[in-house]
């Protein structure tokens, strides 16, 4: 179907923000890292997959609504992996 | 449960923790049991001590911030990032940092400083985050019931990973024990020389303490039931040397060397275990031999060798005129008292394997018995 366009606005703000997130807790290379990418670096939906299966959400690599909502829950500053 | 690259831990059990500031979301005062209680969370179930100064360095250093504050990971205002902390280690490590953007309370009305604060001290201990929902160390916000509140099993793994279980500090007391203590099995339960170590009456029923184990003696069920104390407090040492119970309160007080904890039934009481001088003992009192609490009079009375004290329960404090010696206000009873109760409006005093019976008001003794007279021997 086409995709509304405020639809599409508001899936945009969804992937930012799920990129900061996966930056801050999931160590997501963002495109400012130097132009060497780190051997293991990997995809946003990689990462995505690496935080569902960390929270025991069905590991699809897509945004979807429970990835979001537990995205959005007030927590710890400190990453989940690789600290 | 998690813990950081490397397993980075405290090479010290005694460490130092100081506040730096407030937020003036809360009075002081509730900040300052907030974070005693998160302390306690971590040293009830490890042999770590936490004391706080309040001034200089301190190995943890607290504090409330927000945006930008000098680190490399600034809060983000309300919502999101809630606080953070670091591994243990000089400088930085081990300090934790509370978003000041955050509404803070010490109930569920905004973030609760005490859950916050105990899942970040997990961090500054040297613990990451754990996956398992319901954990202290679960990423995410839980709202959960403060009072009583019990470290989830997945947390007291990973802590223990770390620094193991709580050892028994047994201060070293000032006379060697006459005898080296023998475990007891269950068949002594009628030796005529049988001596306790600690009794206190629990909801309706007399518990007897011995070394890792305790006798029950109920009437809810026939004969006597032994039993391991750590079946009963997982949590807590064994070889407790005084007990009491205040019945109206469902509070059961035990006593170790200079600690005590408070326990209803087998939830263990957050905040403890306190310092016995926290009660009002002068410092040369290093350990209780046996306590029993008169609910006639709200009297607590605590004996430490051939002398006691009385402890007022309705102002919690020492009462004035106190150390009295015991023989003087008890006849007969010449000698130190190794576990006390009060039953039926009289009390038991216990002294090797001899029990006196008192009456509570003429403190007079009535009857001479064998300790383990109530076990039907």
């Amino acid at each position: 179907f086409p995709v509304v366009p405020e639809m599409e606005k508001k899936n945009e703000e969804d992937m930012q923000f799920a990129e900061k997130y996966l930056e801050k807790y999931y160590k997501l290379k963002t495109e400012a890292e130097p132009i060497f990418k780190m051997k293991n670096s990997k995809t946003i939906s990689d990462k995505i997959q690496e935080m569902q299966a960390f929270f025991g959400l069905k590991v699809t690599g897509e945004l979807d609504s429970n990835t979001l909502e537990v995205m959005k829950q007030p927590r710890c500053g400190i990453p989940d992996v690789g600290q | 449960f998690s813990t950081f690259p490397l397993s980075p831990r405290w090479t010290k059990t005694d460490l130092k923790y100081r506040i730096l500031n407030y937020t003036p979301d809360m009075a002081p005062a509730d900040v300052d049991e907030a974070i005693e209680k998160a302390w306690n969370v971590w040293s009830s179930v490890t042999p770590l001590k936490f004391t706080r100064v309040y001034e200089g360095e301190a190995d943890i250093m607290i504090s409330f911030v927000a945006g930008f504050h000098g680190d490399f990971y600034s809060f983000d205002g309300v919502g999101g990032t809630l606080a953070h902390a670091y591994a243990p280690g000089e400088g930085i490590g081990g300090d934790a940092h509370f978003d000041e953007d955050e509404y803070w309370t010490k109930d569920m009305k905004g973030f609760n400083l005490f859950l916050v604060a105990a899942h970040e001290f997990g961090h500054s201990l040297g613990l990451g985050h754990s996956n398992v929902l319901g954990s202290l160390m679960y990423p995410a916000y839980l709202q959960t019931e403060t009072r009583n509140y019990r470290l989830p099993q997945d947390d007291v793994d990973g802590i223990q990973t770390l620094y193991g279980p709580p050892t028994s500090t047994e201060p070293p007391t000032s006379t060697p024990p006459t005898e080296t203590p023998t475990e007891t099995s269950t068949t002594d339960s009628c030796d005529p020389h049988m001596t306790f170590d600690a009794i206190t009456t629990l909801r309706g029923e007399i518990i007897f303490f011995k070394d890792r184990y305790i006798w029950r003696k109920s009437p809810y069920f026939p004969g006597i039931e032994q039993d391991l104390i750590s079946s009963f407090w997982p949590t807590l040492p064994s070889g407790f040397q005084a007990a009491y119970e205040i019945d109206k309160k469902d509070q059961v007080f035990l006593f170790k060397g200079n600690q005590y904890w408070v326990v209803k039934g087998e939830f263990v009481q957050p905040g403890f275990p306190r310092n016995i001088h926290t009660l009002g003992f002068p410092r040369y009192v290093k350990k209780i031999d046996a306590a029993v609490y008169d609910g006639n009079t709200k009297k607590t009375y605590f004996f430490v060798g051939d002398k006691y004290w009385s402890y007022d329960e309705v102002t919690e404090s020492m009462e004035k005129g106190y150390p009295r010696r015991i023989s003087v206000d008890f006849p007969r009873i010449d000698n130190k008292v190794d576990a006390a109760f009060q039953e039926k409006g009289h009390f038991y005093f216990f002294h090797g394997s001899k029990q006196y019976e008192i009456d509570t008001k003429y403190k007079k003794v009535i009857r001479e018995m064998k300790s383990n007279s109530w076990f039907g021997c």
